[in-house]
This record gives C-alpha cells, structure tokens and sequence, in this order.
C-alpha cells in the first residue's frame, strides 16, 4: 500500500478531483501555500493500493499543466534587495509528488 | 514509531480531539476537503511509538461516527448528467486511517 | 529520499519560510491547529534526498524557538472542572519534526 502526496497548482484542482473521481480513485484534498512564490496551490492525499500507482500517475500527469508565473514585485525586491527592472519569470510545474510505503489502511 | 493520518467528519473532531487529549496523545489538526462530496473534513495527525497504536485505534473508532449523507443536488447533476428525480443517498465511513512508518521524530 | 514534516509555532513560520529558500530546501506550509492549546500553528512539509537531511534539521532548530503560553481560560475551565485561580502556562517546543521513508519523489 502506498499513501501518495501530490502538489498541484490551484488551477488545475477541480479538473484532477473529476478525473480521480471517475477512476474512483478517493482522495482528501489540503488547501496548501508554496514556499518561494507564497502562492496558495493544492494538495491530494490518496491512500492506494500498490497497483493503482501507475494509473494515479497517469492521471495526476494528464490533468496538472507546468506554467510560468511571475514573481511579486514584493518576494523579487526581498530576494534581490533592490526594485527589479522587469518582472521576474518563474516554471512552475504540473505537480509534485511523493510516493510513501504505507502499513495499513482502516477503515471505521 | 508511526506516523497515523485519520480523516474524520468534521462533526466528530471536538470528541476525538477530547478523547486525544484525555489519553495524553498528541496530535495536529488540518482542514481537509472530501473530493466526492465536497465537504470540510478534519484530518489528524499523530507521530506515536508502536505499542500505542492498538490504543490509538481504538480511540478512533469510539469517537467517529459512519453516517448517510446527501450529495448535493449541483454534484449529482454533474455525475448523472441530469437533475436526479430524487436526493442521492451515500454512506460515509466514521473514520480512515493511515498507518506510515517513520524512521524518527525530533522534538526542538 | 525522506518526507520531512515540521509544526512549528506561527510567529517562526516567515523565519523558517526565508531560511529554507535561501539554503534552496523547496517546502510547502499547511495551516494546522494543535489539538491541547487550540492555538493556529504552520506545518512544513519537504521532500529531500537523504543527504540533506543533516542540514535541513539544523535550519528547523536554528529558526524555530521554545516559548510558554497561557492555556485559555475556556480550555483551562473545561480541563479543570471550575475556573483556575491564575493562569496556567505551559512549554510549547520549536518544532516536532517527523522524519519519513519516502519511495519516489515525481516531478511533472
Ligand atoms: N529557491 C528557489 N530559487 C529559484 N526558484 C525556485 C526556488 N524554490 C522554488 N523555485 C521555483 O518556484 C516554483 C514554485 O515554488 P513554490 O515553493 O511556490 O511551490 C512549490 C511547492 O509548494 C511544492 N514543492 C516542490 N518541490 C517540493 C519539495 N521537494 N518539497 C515540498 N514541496 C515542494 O510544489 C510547488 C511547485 O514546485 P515546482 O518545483 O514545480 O516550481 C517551483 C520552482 O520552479
Ligand atoms: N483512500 C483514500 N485516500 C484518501 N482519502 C480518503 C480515502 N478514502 C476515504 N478518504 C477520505 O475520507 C472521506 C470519507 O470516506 P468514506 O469512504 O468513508 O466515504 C466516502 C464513500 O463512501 C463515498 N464515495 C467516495 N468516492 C466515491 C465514488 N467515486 N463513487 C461513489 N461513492 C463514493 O463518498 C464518501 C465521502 O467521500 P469524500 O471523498 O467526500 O470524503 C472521503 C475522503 O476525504
Ligand atoms: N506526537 C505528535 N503528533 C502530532 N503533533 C504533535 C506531536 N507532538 C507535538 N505536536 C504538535 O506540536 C505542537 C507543539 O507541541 P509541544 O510538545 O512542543 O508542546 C505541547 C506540550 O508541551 C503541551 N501539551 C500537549 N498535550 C498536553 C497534555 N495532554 N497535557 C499537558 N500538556 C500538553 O502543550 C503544547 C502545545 O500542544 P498543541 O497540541 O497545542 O500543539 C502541538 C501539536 O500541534
């Protein structure tokens, strides 16, 4: 059994949730915050058994979409100490994910 | 020692919070999101010894409750493709469980 | 690889926050609540390779701080049986860290 941990970007959340739901896939969802651009995004929890890993992965990877995203003027004068001539560009990917060994699942 | 992640309905949190605190295990809590009904859930989250997993166990399936639920009437217009004749009834479990192992626990 | 999870106190969690992206440790915060004082704290969650781990823990330490708060009077009374005569402190930690064994980490 496997708890797997996915880190997606808030956009792409109600289109993951439909897409587990119809592989009825179930998964807790947690309103999280990125550390470096301090954006809120989303992440599942889905406790699974060790077959279902490569379908959830092909399914987080289908519905979660890398993005750039522009640094705050706030965060890029913090990191450089001085106002930036323009906006700074940053990748954000699809989705981050770890994969944890579980010892049991319950259900009461 | 474990790492135990219980997801509850949010109407029992306070007891198992109570029932938690009485038997002297610590625990956080997080506001979870079930994705199929969409409703606020409480997640806890508990770094324990082994040996007091049988008790940890036990408090949980005491102070959860399974209980019938209505999917909203939005939700089972999206699933069934059109407005059901009459409100959907689904079962929803007291409490799930995940037992990780973990290698360490660190207090500063 | 290990999955790394810290709860700290709120007022560290900016401190914590800044340390990690300069020393370029990626996390991601969860906004948690302790189940004895009821109080708001953060929660930090890292995937890192094991060799890391020495460093990061050295950075929770140095950027998180043991203090003592009051139990509310509400929590005090339903603890108690009647109102306490003064207020009564307790020891908060910096942190509590809980190390896990992580199978894969994927970036999409
Ligand atoms: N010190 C630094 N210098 C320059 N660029 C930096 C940086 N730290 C992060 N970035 C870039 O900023 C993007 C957003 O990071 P953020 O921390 O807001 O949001 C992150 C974070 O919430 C989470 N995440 C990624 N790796 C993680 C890990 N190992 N542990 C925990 N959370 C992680 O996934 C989100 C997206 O990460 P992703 O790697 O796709 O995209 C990252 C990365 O490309
Ligand atoms: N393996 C897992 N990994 C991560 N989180 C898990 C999980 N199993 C359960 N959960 C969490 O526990 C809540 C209750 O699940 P339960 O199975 O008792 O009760 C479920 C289940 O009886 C039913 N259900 C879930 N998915 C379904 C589907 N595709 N078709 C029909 N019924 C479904 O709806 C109830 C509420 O589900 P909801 O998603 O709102 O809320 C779920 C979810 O937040
Ligand atoms: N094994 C574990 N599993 C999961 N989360 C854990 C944990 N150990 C600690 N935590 C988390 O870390 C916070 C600080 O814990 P700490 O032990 O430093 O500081 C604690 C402890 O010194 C004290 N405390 C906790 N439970 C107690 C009890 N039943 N009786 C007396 N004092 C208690 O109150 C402080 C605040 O506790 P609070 O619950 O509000 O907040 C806790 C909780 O959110």
């Amino acid at each position: 059994m496997k708890l797997v941990i996915a880190v997606v970007q808030d956009k792409d959340h109600a289109r993951l949730r439909k897409a587990l739901t119809a592989a009825k896939i179930q998964s807790t969802r947690l309103s999280t915050t990125g550390s470096f651009l301090r954006n809120g995004n989303s992440t599942f929890m889905m406790g699974i058994e060790d077959e279902v890993l490569p379908e959830l992965l092909a399914i987080i990877k289908e519905n979660s979409q890398a993005r750039h995203e522009f640094i705050s003027t706030a965060i890029a004068t913090s990191m450089l100490g001085e106002l930036p001539e323009q906006p700074i560009e940053v990748a954000v990917g699809g989705a981050t994910v770890f994969i944890m060994p579980m010892d049991q699942m319950v259900h009461f």
